[in-house]
């Protein structure tokens, strides 16, 4: 068990730097477990270094940055433990346009391994992905599935005129 | 061993049954706020046995049961059915198709079925036992638990690398 | 200074309807002083009805909603004591495209009174600006500060474009 | 009583002075990931008396000073100048335009200065005094800021209405 976690640990570890330089096109980034304590206990601390900055603790950078650190460190756990689908919940929503790109390009190098389901208000975002499925409420309250095509979301329509297209 | 079909009915605001299919590949999920998006990210994980209601945005687990609108009377009971495809044989069942079904009932009745037939939920988690599918948290990534990671403290953090170990 | 906090309490919850009904286009919020507490210790419930819905709970309504009832409080605050500015940084980003423009046209309303700083990714919200400043890091680690035209921002040109511009 | 010019220079990654100058109306900052927008919330907060370097995103006040680049020294000082204007009469100083100065050297020494003359931080408090402009929680709101509100118990919402009454 001790070991087990060990092993987890290094493995992500050794992942991590590469998703982090990946997504930061550069930088490096390292995980921690804290002296003194029983591997068992111990939390552990992340390092995160944007290509260029000397952040003394991760909690000095930006939204953006910690949350590109984030997604650097889940893809780091699911690159050691790969499962057969990843849900993202609307991960991009503070992500600037170049972050959005380098996000969904990390989505689609994992394809190859796993099913994604992402939602997203994000256009580029939709653009990436191969199906998109509308969800809106015509009747308040009440879901509904509606098909959209990316045309429809790029003229900016509003989703309830996609809704009746 | 990707996601072929998800189904709810009475689930949340899927008061109207809704039906997916899923790609191998990306599917985006698009949609104004409060339209459902996220209630489908409940539902998978609902039905892959999720025991904490307020892991599902409730105070008890009736509350995922579609409760009524101002148009519409609460429904008494909410059914949601994952359907994989099992090819490549990694679920232990022989079946080329693998369906799982959770149903709650107002009275507090609950019932798992695997294909159809009715099993208890720890034939469900055996199911998915070491396939890296199940309410593991690194898997599925809910709307807010990036900025939860980075503000949990390090002791907490661990809880990712437990599930993946 | 029980009076005073009570006073404040009274004309939040008045306010808070009404900027409630005003970002969700109908529905109807409250707050409540919990019950058998002294009235400087008493914690302070939200309840919120968006349009046509009957959620029991502010939990399971979804993420866009959820900003969209915290936006309607801090403005019935900002009412009941008005401020020379606000600053806002990205409270827009888990909202869709019409919650945007709600969010938007209510700051406007406060500009009789107020001055409005806003940090956004969001283009829409650009759009409403009276001066845009761009900040970026040509330099990794020293922020600069461009001038920006929101026709810039229109094209999708990416901010280093736009910085030497 | 409105915002005319904010300054900062050595403060987090102004390490080149910068200036803003403002408008009645709405300013919008836009920019990449991690270029010094939020910095800029933090620059206003930090001169107008803030405490908490943990408010700040640092663990010690001193982490509000530029801490240097792979490319560049940090620097000594932080040095923030916030200037009002004051037409209206409502800041008790008989000046057309009121600005305050906070400085930090990396000793540890800090000078608050009003209209260029030193004075105590609990100057700058009482200059501000019932004017609705101080680190008062409910007009200046920083990312992440409407999560932790939607999050906080009951009780602590209370500090919004506390620090408005
Ligand atoms: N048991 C229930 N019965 C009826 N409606 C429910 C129930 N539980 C949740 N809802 C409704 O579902 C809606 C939330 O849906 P969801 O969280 O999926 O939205 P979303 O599409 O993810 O939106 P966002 O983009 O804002 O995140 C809420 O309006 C809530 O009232
Ligand atoms: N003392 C300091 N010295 C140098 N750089 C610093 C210092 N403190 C913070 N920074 C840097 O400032 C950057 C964060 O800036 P800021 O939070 O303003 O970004 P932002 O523009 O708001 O981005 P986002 O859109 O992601 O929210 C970080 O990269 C951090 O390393
Ligand atoms: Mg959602
Ligand atoms: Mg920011």
């Amino acid at each position: 068990c001790r070991s087990l976690f060990q092993e987890t640990f290094e493995a992500v570890k050794l992942h991590f730097n590469e998703t982090f330089r990946k997504l930061f096109g550069g930088g490096k980034a390292d995980l921690l477990l804290e002296e003194g304590e029983d591997v068992l206990e111990a939390g552990i601390e992340i390092i995160a270094r944007p290509p260029g900055k000397e952040p003394r603790s991760v909690s000095l950078l930006s939204g953006g940055e910690k949350t590109m650190t984030m997604i650097a460190l889940l893809f780091a756990v699911f690159r050691s433990r790969p499962a057969p689908f990843c849900i993202l919940d609307e991960v991009d929503a503070p992500l600037d346009e170049s972050n959005v790109d380098r996000f969904n390009l990390m989505v689609r190098d994992f394809l190859d391994q796993s099913q994604f389901l992402v939602i997203t208000h994000n256009k580029s975002t939709m653009s990436y992905a191969d199906v998109l499925y509308g969800i809106t409420m015509p009747e308040p309250g009440v879901s509904k599935r509606i098909a959209i095509r990316f045309e429809d979301v790029e003229k900016h329509l509003p989703m309830d005129e996609i809704a009746r297209a | 061993m990707h996601l072929k079909r998800l189904e709810a009915f009475g689930f949340k605001s899927f008061a109207d049954k809704l039906v997916f299919d899923f790609e191998r590949g990306v599917t985006a999920f698009v949609g104004p706020n409060g339209c459902g998006k996220s209630n489908v990210v409940d539902a998978v994980k609902w039905v892959l046995g999720e025991q904490s209601a307020k892991s599902l945005r409730g105070d008890e687990m009736a509350d995922v049961i579609f409760n009524g609108t101002s148009q519409r009377r609460p429904l008494n009971f909410a059914e949601v059915t994952l359907t994989f495809d099992n090819a490549s044989g990694k679920l232990p069942l022989g079946a080329p198709e693998v369906s799982v079904t959770r149903r709650l009932y107002r009275s507090g009745e609950s019932e798992y079925l695997i294909n159809k037939a009715l099993c208890r939920l720890r034939d469900v988690r055996e199911l998915f036992w070491d396939t890296g599918v199940g309410t593991s948290s690194y898997s599925i990534i809910e709307q807010g638990r990036v900025v939860a990671l980075l503000e949990a403290n390090s002791k907490d953090r661990r809880i990712l690398f437990e599930e993946a170990a």
